[in-house]
C-alpha cells in the first residue's frame, strides 16, 4: 500500500521541488515505486524529469477539475521505476474554480485512490502558499515532509504551517503525521545557518532528518538539464545527501 | 505625488522581501518619503524591519478586510523616513474572504488612497502566488518591480507573471508598467547564473535594472537583527548593490 507524502512549506524557495524530484529518484534506485504529483501551477517538478510541458495535453488540471482518471495524464520519466503527474500552467486557475466545488478539499485523494496501491510511494509537490491546492495535498497524504531553508526568514512560517496541518488533521485528514523536517542549502561557513540548524532542532525535537542538504550548485543545475542530480552528477555532495534521506525514509517504512 | 511599486514574483524565494526591505531603506536614504506594504501573510518584510507581529493589533488584514483606516496600521521603522504597514498571520485568510467581497481587486488601491499623496514611494512587498493578494497589489500600482533569482527555475514563472500582468493592465489597471527587472543572488562563480543572465537580458531587452545583486551573506544576515543591510553592514557588496538600485529608480523619476 503506497504511502502519499506531501512536500510542503509556504516559504518560497526553501527546496520544496529539489526535494520531491531528488528524494523520488533515490526512493526508485533503491527499487521502490515512486508517482511525483505536481500541483504547483510554476510546474517546475515537471521540468525537473525533462517533460515539455508546451506539449502535454492533459495535466494535473484535467484530472482535479475536469474529473479525468489519473492514469490518463500520469507520464513516464527519465528515472526508472518514477512515474510524474505533471502540472502545466492552467493549474494557476484551479484554485479559484475549487472554490465553489463541492467537497473541494478532498479532490485531489480522490483522484488518487486508483493508483494508491500500485506505488510504494507517492510524493506531492506543493506551491508556496497555504490555498486549496496545498489543503488538498495535506488532505491526501499520510504524512507531510518539511523542508526548511538554512535562514532567518524561512523559521518564521513554520508556525503557520504546522497551524495548518493541525486543522487539516482535526477536520479533514485525522491520520496526517509528520514524515519529517529537512533542512537544506545548509552553508556551514555562516553563523546564521548554525543558528538555524540548532533552532530547528529544539524545536521539532526527534523529527528532524539526519541528514542535511547543503547548498550544491549541482542541485540548482540538474533541473537545466532535466534530470534528477542522482543522473546528472551522482557522487556530488547534494546527491549525497538525497541518497542519505531515501535510506531514512525507507527505515520509516518499518514503522 | 507617491509612485506605488510592487514586488512581485510567484517564484519562491527570489529575494522579493529582501528587495522591498533594502530598496525602501536606500530611497530612504536618499531622503524619500516610503510606505512599505507588507502583503504576504508571512509577514517577512515586518521583521525584516523589527517590528513584533505579536504585538500588533491593526494590521495589512483589517485595512483590507475591516475597512480600517490605513493611517491608523501604520508603524515606524528603525529607517528614517521609511514607515510600514505591517502583517500578521491574519492575512492568509484574506485571500478566501476577499473572493467574495465586492470589487475585491480593488480594495488595496482604496485603502492607500489616503496616503499616496504623502510618500514619494510606496513599496508592495507580495506573497510568493498570482492569488488576490498579488493582484489587488499589481491594480493599486503605477509599476512592478520584477526581481528574477539567477537559477533555472526561476526562469520558468516569467512568462506566467507577464501574462497576469496583462491581465491586469487590460482589465484593471491600463496605466500598470514594468518598474524593471532584478536579477538578484548572482554567483559569478557558476555557469548557470551566467546563461541565466544573458537569457533574461534577451528576453527583457531594455527593462532589466543595471544593478545585479549578488550572493551575499550579509543581506540574509541582516533580517535577523532586525533592521535593512543598511544599518547592518553598509559596505558589504550586498548593500553597495541595493545603493546602486535606489539611483537607478530615482533616475526613473525624471521619466
Ligand atoms: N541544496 C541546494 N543547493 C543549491 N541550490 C539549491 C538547493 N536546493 C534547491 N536549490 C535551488 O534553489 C532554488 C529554490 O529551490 P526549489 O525551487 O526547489 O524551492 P521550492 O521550495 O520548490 O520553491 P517554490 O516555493 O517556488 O516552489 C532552485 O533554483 C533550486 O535549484
Ligand atoms: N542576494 C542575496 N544573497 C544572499 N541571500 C539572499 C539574497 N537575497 C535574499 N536572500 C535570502 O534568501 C532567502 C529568500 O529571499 P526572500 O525571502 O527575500 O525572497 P522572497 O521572494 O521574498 O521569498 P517568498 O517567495 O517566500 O516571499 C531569504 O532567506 C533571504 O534572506
Ligand atoms: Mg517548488
Ligand atoms: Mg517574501
Amino acid at each position: 500500500m503506497g504511502r502519499v507524502i506531501a512536500v510542503a512549506n509556504q516559504k518560497g524557495g526553501v527546496g520544496k521541488t529539489t526535494t520531491t524530484v531528488n528524494l523520488g529518484a533515490f526512493l526508485a534506485r533503491n527499487g521502490r515505486s515512486v508517482l511525483v504529483v505536481d500541483i504547483d501551477p510554476q510546474g517546475n517538478a515537471t521540468s525537473g524529469f525533462g517533460v515539455a510541458k508546451g506539449e502535454l495535453e492533459k495535466s494535473a488540471y484535467h484530472v482535479l477539475i475536469d474529473d479525468l482518471p489519473i492514469k490518463e495524464a500520469i507520464v513516464p520519466t527519465p528515472v526508472q521505476g518514477l512515474q510524474l503527474l505533471p502540472a502545466t500552467i492552467d493549474l494557476a486557475g484551479a484554485e479559484i474554480e475549487l472554490v465553489v466545488a463541492l467537497s473541494r478539499e478532498t479532490k485531489l485523494k480522490r483522484s488518487l485512490s486508483p493508483v494508491v496501491g500500485e506505488h510504494d510511494y507517492i510524493l506531492i509537490d506543493c506551491p508556496p502558499s497555504l490555498g486549496l491546492l496545498t489543503i488538498n495535498a495535506l488532505t491526501a497524504a499520510d504524512s507531510v515532509l518539511v523542508p526548511i531553508q538554512c535562514e532567518f526568514y524561512a523559521l518564521e512560517g513554520v508556525t503557520q504551517l504546522m497551524n495548518t496541518v493541525n486543522i487539516v488533521r482535526n477536520s479533514l485528514n485525522p491520520g496526517l503525521q509528520i514524515e519529517g523536517v529537512l533542512l537544506t542549502m545548509f552553508d556551514g561557513r555562516t553563523n546564521l545557518a548554525i543558528q538555524v540548524v540548532d533552532e530547528v532542532k529544539k524545536h521539532f525535537r526527534g523529527k528532524v532528518f539526519r541528514s542535511i542538504v547543503p547548498r550544491n550548485v549541482r542541485l540548482s543545475e540538474a533541473p537545466s538539464h532535466g534530470v534528477p542530480v542522482v543522473l546528472y552528477d551522482p557522487r556530488s555532495r547534494g546527491a549525497e545527501a538525497y541518497s542519505e534521506l531515501a535510506k531514512e525514509v525507507i527505515e520509516h517504512e518499518q514503522g
